[in-house]
């Protein structure tokens, strides 16, 4: 009721490509 | 231990706790190692509710990096899944079920007043307090495009080895063989070898188990509509190519065949409330050609009922069934030239599309609407067969 929430904060995200990516590089990294 | 029990029952405030650590475990037991046989008997989408309430926590705690690593973890193992699984029908249905829940989920608590409509006022308590994951519900979004376009192709993979036979050349309709064209009564079709003929039943047993899968996963209502719109708009496209380059069912018998075929089908449909799907609709020019194999082709009236009935057939289409339309016997006559002239005639100040064939690949966009749940996160039970005793009830 009388509290009123206070705004959220926007959490950044890759695209799921960028997120594609990220993964692949990852996993080539790895032996 | 009866006082453990109780504490929890009247503590617990729908969110689940987890160190760092156990991110790797909690996705491997949850996300890449589960089978959904597991959960039979479970609530539908029983790991999406699991993960909103881990993200929950994350966000009660206002730990972003822990918010950011689950989800990211979270989407890479779905697609590390679907990757493995990728001609599995009920593994990617099951991902699809969850990864549109986790998305409903990050709607309906996030605080958007949009999306609370429906809310009881204890789900409102369940609001995320801290973080605004639009960018992440675009990334959900986007997953499940992706995760529906592979149902749909390993759906279409199953029941295409079965159209043709079942759809055209299979005879259910009790005496019709023997007024098949002459010449053509033993020819299957030039690819099948007779081992891999499939009747109507194959088709609509195939369509039962998707749909019971796709049911008991809590797949949304709209997109199993959106499925078997598409499944059947791929059943009527494969039928008519092959109608369309097929001197040998192009006949009075087959259109008799395949008008019964499309109202067992469309009975089918009906029996298990599909029919708001569209499925129907987009079975018209199969209907269409159907009904113009079984009309009288003879006189300008004739020529009249055929333009003013095949209004989902292109002209080419139209022209060429009839070119191929093959007579039953001595006693019925060859359709003339002159009467497909006529044909063309009435038909030229139509716009039709110049290929003669349809697109059998063809995919209509796919919407996911918002479907908030009733459901409310402390009354959800994690069982012990998944091995997340790591997760803390908070």
């Amino acid at each position: 009721g009388s509290q009123r929430p206070r705004p959220r904060v926007l959490l950044k995200a890759p695209t799921l490509a960028e997120m594609e990516e990220m993964n692949t590089s990852e996993e080539e990294e790895s032996p | 231990r009866q006082v453990t029990v109780q504490r929890k029952e009247k503590d617990f405030q729908g969110m689940l706790e987890y160190h760092k650590e156990d991110e790797a475990l909690l996705i491997r037991n949850l996300v890449t190692d589960l089978k959904p046989q597991m959960l039979s008997g479970t609530v539908p989408c029983l790991p999406a509710y699991i993960l909103y309430m881990c993200i929950r926590h994350a966000d009660y705690t206002n730990d972003d990096l822990k918010v950011h690593s689950l989800l990211t973890s979270t989407i890479n193992g779905i697609k590390k899944v679907l990757k493995k699984h990728n001609d599995d029908f009920e593994m990617t249905s099951f991902w699809l079920s969850n990864t549109c829940r986790l998305l409903h989920c990050l709607k309906q608590y996030s605080g958007d007043e949009g999306f609370m409509t429906q809310n009881t006022a204890k789900q409102n308590e369940h609001c995320l307090k801290n973080f605004d994951l639009t960018e992440y519900r675009q990334v959900l979004s986007d997953l499940s495009i992706q995760i529906y376009q592979q149902l749909i192709k390993i759906a279409e993979g199953l029941l295409q080895p079965m159209i043709v036979s079942a759809m055209l050349e299979n005879e259910s309709i009790q005496g019709l063989s023997g007024v098949k064209p002459t010449g053509y009564r033993k020819r299957s079709s030039s690819m099948v070898d007779g081992e891999n003929s499939y009747c109507l039943e194959a088709i609509i047993r195939q369509m039962n188990s998707f749909h019971t899968i796709m049911c008991d996963q809590g797949l949304d209502p709209e997109i199993i509509l959106q499925v078997f719109k598409q499944l059947f708009y791929m059943i009527n496209a494969v039928t008519l190519n092959n109608l369309l380059l097929r001197k040998d069912v192009c006949s009075w018998s087959t259109g008799m065949q395949l008008r019964y075929n499309i109202s067992q089908l469309e009975e089918w449909l009906r029996g298990r409330n599909l029919q708001q799907s569209g499925g129907v609709q987009t079975m018209e020019p199969l209907i269409q050609a159907a009904q113009l194999l079984q009309l009288k082709k003879k006189t300008q009236e004739d020529a009249e009922a055929i333009c003013s009935l095949c209004t989902s057939l292109s002209t080419q289409q139209i022209v060429k069934i009839l070119n191929l339309y093959t007579p039953l016997n001595e006693f019925e006559e060859r359709v003339t030239v002159s009467f497909i002239r006529t044909i063309q005639a009435q038909l030229q100040e139509r716009n039709d599309p110049q290929q003669l064939l349809l697109d059998f690949k063809h995919m209509f966009p796919v919407l996911f609407p918002f479907n908030p749940s009733s459901l409310t996160m402390d009354s959800i039970h994690i069982p012990a067969c998944l091995n997340l005793e790591f997760l803390n009830e908070v």
